[in-house]
């Protein structure tokens, strides 16, 4: 099965 | 004290349209250079980023930075009480829990106003790098909607993979497998119809179809939509909104496990 990361994998918390 | 006014309502009601399924609730962050929101869907794999900058207004004032809370689905609702060609104007005293929008008909003969409760919201700003993507791909948005609706009624995720030979979606399913590739093509006169492939180096990415298909609900707002894509990193869909700004989706990338 594919999972998906979270957006905050990707960027940053400001 | 805020206050925002736009010739045209039809151009928040598509935009509160495009994002109100996905992102239910979020912070219109008001400040001197525009209304900007950034929201996440509920299980945070996508992104919602919206710039309206305050040039793009008929009229902007914002005397103090203010994060409003609003309910999309609520927002709709008073704005679906806005003919298409009236003016809208939005406004809000400063710390106020309420937003007020006023709709004028063109010829000013019918006057409403409605005042949305402002709620609450935590949320969090992610930094969004600016970078450069691998490919780079403007088609027309009404082309982008259908081959993503069309490929839908074969599978689930779609893979997308950009080559010097065009951009191409394929999809499979219980019942077969579907391909459909848009070529590089600045044939038709209509810059709007055309389809820009700009290519770094090849790539290819795996999303869910759903998320794609809910993206497309901005098509009405233009006639153009930009794919951006980089190995392992999220999608970005933009839909331009004339001179006012933009809307961005982020989608993460389906990964093996």
């Amino acid at each position: 099965a594919a999972g998906q990361k979270s957006m905050t994998a990707f960027f940053q918390k400001k | 004290m805020f206050e925002a006014r736009l010739p045209q309502a039809a151009v928040l009601k598509k935009l509160v349209e495009a994002l109100k399924e996905l992102v239910t609730e979020g912070n219109f962050d008001v400040s001197p250079s525009g209304i900007s929101l950034q929201a996440m869907d509920s299980s945070h794999v996508c992104l919602v980023t919206l710039q309206l900058n305050d040039d793009g207004f008929e009229h902007f004032r914002c005397d103090r930075n203010m994060s409003m809370g609003i309910h999309f689905g609520n927002l709709s609702k008073i704005l679906k009480c806005a003919g298409n060609e009236d003016t809208i104007t939005l406004k809000a005293e400063d710390n106020a829990d309420q937003l007020t929008l006023m709709f004028e008909s063109a010829n000013q003969d019918r006057i409403s106003d409605f005042d949305l409760k402002l709620m609450s919201i935590e949320s969090e700003h992610l930094g969004i790098p600016d970078q450069d993507y691998s490919a780079e791909v403007k088609m027309p948005s009404a082309e982008y909607q259908r081959i993503v609706r069309d490929l839908t009624s074969m599978g689930d995720t779609v893979l997308v993979s950009a080559t010097k030979e065009g951009i191409k979606f394929s999809t499979s399913g219980d019942i077969g497998t579907a391909n459909i590739t848009l070529r590089h093509n600045t044939t038709p006169e209509k810059e709007d119809e055309q389809t820009h492939i700009d290519l770094k180096e090849p790539v290819a990415l795996t999303f869910a179809l759903r998320y794609l298909n809910n993206f497309a609900k901005a098509t009405p707002l233009t006639p153009q939509v930009k794919l951006s894509l980089t190995k392992d990193l999220p999608v970005v869909v933009e839909y331009k909104v004339g001179e006012l700004g933009q809307v961005r989706f982020f989608l993460a990338p389906k990964i093996d496990d």
